[in-house]
């Protein structure tokens, strides 16, 4: 469940990097 | 007189590259932002399942029936590097970031 959380948060981030 | 005056109406600047269309910042929920039809697909799919961990690539296939399954691996790799999904409970298993 960690690991999935550190992969919500990893991919949001490259989602924000994108939409910035 | 021979010149029949060739009317040269000064350097007129050929309006080139005039408007950069400066506009639509925010953009955030476009429907279609940059993916394939192929990566639409999948994305919608994913984004519309209800399962808390997400929807396995098995699952996907089924819905998708005329896409192989190394299109929809490729489509889901293309969309998790870009952020739109993530995997949860293992690799198999796709969930969307922006279906809070």
């Amino acid at each position: 469940l960690e690991r999935i959380r550190r992969n919500k948060e990893a991919a949001l981030q490259r989602l924000a990097d994108r939409n910035v | 007189r021979k010149n029949l005056m060739a009317a040269s109406r000064g350097p007129q600047t050929l309006s080139a590259g005039l408007g950069e269309v400066g506009g639509y910042g925010g953009g955030s929920s476009l429907p279609v932002n940059g993916l394939t039809a192929h990566q639409s697909q999948v994305l919608n799919l994913i984004k519309s399942c209800p399962v808390p961990e997400g929807m396995s690539l098995q699952e996907l296939k089924l819905q998708l029936h005329n896409m192989s399954m190394s299109t929809i691996k490729q489509a889901v790799e293309f969309l998790s590097s870009e952020g739109h999904i993530y995997s949860t409970v293992d690799d198999d298993h796709y969930k969307s970031t922006d279906a809070e």
